[in-house]
This record gives structure tokens, C-alpha cells and sequence, in this order.
């Protein structure tokens, strides 16, 4: 018994910022840290 | 007191899928983000921006929510979500979760406002959750809900739908070859131990081996910058703000890069690990940053049908 969950493939928050021109101020207002989810850990 | 957990705030995160919460059912979309591992969603005790472009919880309209009133807090790299944690029943994919602890917001970074999903459903270990809030899928197998205690993910390259995440088993349609198991290395996420990368037959990073953490809710391939930096000028990349872009039209000529996992070969063609972007060319899937750890997000995975055994605490990877 297999239980699946369907995924769509949206458009990333990057894709919606570029298009309205907001991209550049938005990643300087709030530089993304890949690591900060795993901070606590490491 | 609920500790703060750091989440997952990734601006190229685009796979969600729906779930429903309360009774009658509240539908939400959100991110399997096998990073983390609190479900939380928004609520109508938001009224931000980030809020207010999103579907709302309301537990006055569900009669099977029970308060439980703890605070949340959770810090990401641009900004955080407060809130506060409460039960209710959570149906995924036709699975229901009876009490299961989640998180309502408060408070939304304004970033939040252009993510597509609502909220996040975490899939790593218990542990790593906030104010030891039972995970879902934890709450699943603790229930008998599933066959066996594992989930998978399949990430399709470029349809908008054909992704799928599959609780209790392997979806054989997803992949070809066999299934290589490696062990985890931390049961804290779903971390293992890389032994290289390569290209060309030569090692480019991670010479001697490094930790990875195998990560849906993260876009890219993150590593130590100076491997990264490797991996880039390797590949012919120029860096830009912290970006790295190739032209479009050398995607045809440019290697494979390839991860040595337990003695098998992951090998990624540019066709995966370059991406078009619309104001900036074609950027490498590669991104830098300051500690020792890499994270193998969404531009390995869509390549790699990826297990995530409970059972016997490994990751499978098979050739998606």
C-alpha cells in the first residue's frame, strides 16, 4: 500500500521576484544562508 | 519553552504538495522539506503580507483542534516565523494523522509573501524538532499508518507536475538500476558521508571525504566556498554576487560533475546542474558558503530518486 503525494513544480519565490523587478533588492534586504537551517546543529 | 529552530527560507524552492488540516479539512500547500522537522502553516493570527497572500488556518472552524499554546519560534537566514503550537488532524495523501502537533503562525518573514507554498512539512528526525514536537511522519509509523517506515521522492526535471512523494514504500516506476543504501552518518537529518567529487577523473572538491546533508527543501548544491570556488572556475564560471553563471550556449561542451558516495558514482550532467535564469543567463547549481557541510538539494535530487528509510536509518539512491 503505496500513499502518494502529488508535487507541482511552482514558480520558485526567485521567478516571482524577477519577474516584478524585485530580485536584486530583495536578496540584499534578506541574504538567503543556506546553512542557517543546520546552525543549531553544527 | 520552545527552543528556536533555523528553517529553510530558500528562494529557488518550487516542489509542494497539498495537505489538509482540521475537520471539516483545511487545505494548504506545502514544502517536504526533508531539512527540517516541524509542520507548521499560516494562521489567521497573521496579518502580514507574508500572511495575507496565503491560505489561513482557522482553528475556531475545526472541531477536532485542541489548543496547546506553547510558543514557536524559528530563525532562517532572512528572517523568522513565530507562532504558537496546536492539534488537530492532518491528512496526507489520504493518510490521517490524528492529533498531530503543528505550528500556526504569527509572524511571517515578508520574503514568505512570494513563496508559492503556504507552510512546511518537515521529514527529519525528531530531534531536530521544536519544543520535541512529534514529526508527522513520525506520527505515521507510530500508528501502523504505513508499511514501512520509510518515504521516497521523486523530482521531475521539467514538467510542472509528475514529482511525487511516497510514504510507506518505493515507487519502482520512478527509477532505473539498482538502489545503492548508505548508512547515515548523524539520525539528526538525513546526513551521510561523501567520499568526493570528481570530474574528468580528477577529484574538484571534498578531497578526503565531507559530511552531506540530503535535503529537499534546499534548491541547490551548497558547499564549502572554497570547493565550490573550485568546482565554478573548474566549470569555466564566472562569480557574480555570490552567483556563479556560465553562458547558455556551453551547456553542451561542459563536464559532468560527479559525487563518490559508498563506492558508486553520482554523476550529474550540466544539463542538470545549469539552470536559465530570466534576467541572468544560465547559473551553476553550485552555491558557497562558510562551514564544512554540503547539502545535496533539489539539483541532485531530481537526478537521484531518493529513499529515506527510518527503518534502518539509510538513504537510498537510485537513478531517477
Amino acid at each position: 500500500c503505496l500513499v502518494q503525494i502529488p508535487l507541482e513544480k511552482g514558480k520558485s519565490a526567485r521567478e516571482v521576484l524577477e519577474e516584478q523587478g524585485l530580485w536584486e533588492e530583495y536578496r540584499q534586504k534578506y541574504p538567503y544562508n543556506p546553512m542557517a537551517k543546520f546552525d543549531g546543529s553544527f | 519553552a520552545v527552543g528556536p529552530e533555523s528553517m529553510t527560507n530558500d528562494a529557488g524552492l518550487s516542489y509542494y504538495g497539498v495537505i489538509s488540516i482540521g475537520n471539516p479539512p483545511q487545505s494548504f500547500k506545502v514544502i517536504f522539506d526533508t531539512g527540517s522537522s516541524n509542520l507548521w502553516v499560516p494562521s489567521i493570527y497573521c496579518n502580514s503580507a507574508a500572511c495575507n497572500n496565503h491560505v489561513k488556518f482557522d482553528p475556531g472552524r475545526s472541531s477536532t483542534y485542541r489548543q496547546n499554546g506553547s510558543p514557536l519560534s524559528i530563525t532562517y537566514g532572512t528572517g523568522s516565523m513565530t507562532g504558537f503550537l496546536g492539534y488537530d488532524t492532518v491528512t496526507v495523501g489520504g493518510l490521517t494523522v490524528t492529533n498531530q502537533i503543528f505550528g500556526l503562525s504569527q509572524t511571517e518573514a515578508p520574503f514568505m509573501q512570494y513563496m508559492q507554498a503556504d507552510g512546511i512539512l518537515g521529514l527529519a528526525y525528531p530531534s531536530l524538532s521544536a519544543s520535541g514536537a512529534t514529526p508527522v511522519f513520525d506520527n505515521m509509523m507510530n500508528a501502523g499508518l504505513i508499511d514501512q517506515n520509510l518515504f521516497s521522492v521523486y523530482l521531475s526535471s521539467n514538467n510542472q507536475r509528475g514529482s511525487v512523494v511516497t510514504f510507506g514504500g518505493v515507487d519502482t516506476n520512478h527509477y532505473s538500476d539498482s538502489i545503492t543504501w548508505i548508512p547515515l552518518s548523524n539520525e539528526l537529518y538525513w546526513q551521510i558521508t561523501v567520499d568526493s567529487v570528481s570530474g574528468n577523473g580528477q577529484v574538484v572538491a571534498c578531497n578526503g571525504g565531507c559530511q552531506a546533508i540530503v535535503d529537499t527543501g534546499t534548491s541547490l548544491i551548497v558547499g564549502p566556498q572554497g570547493d565550490i570556488d573550485n568546482i565554478n572556475y573548474w566549470l569555466g564560471a564566472s562569480s557574480q554576487n555570490g552567483e556563479y553563471m556560465v553562458s547558455c550556449n556551453n551547456i553542451g561542451q561542459m563536464p559532468d560533475v560527479t559525487f563518490n558516495i559508498n563506492g558508486q558514482q553520482f554523476t550529474l550532467p550540466a544539463s542538470v546542474y545549469i539552470s536559465p535564469s530570466q534576467n541572468y543567463g544560465c547559473l551553476t547549481g553550485f552555491s558557497g558558503q562558510g562551514t564544512n557541510l554540503w547539502i545535496l538539494g533539489d539539483v541532485f535530487l531530481r537526478q537521484y530518486y531518493s529513499i529515506f528509510n527510518r527503518g534502518q536509518n539509510m538513504v537510498g539512491l537510485a537513478k531517477a
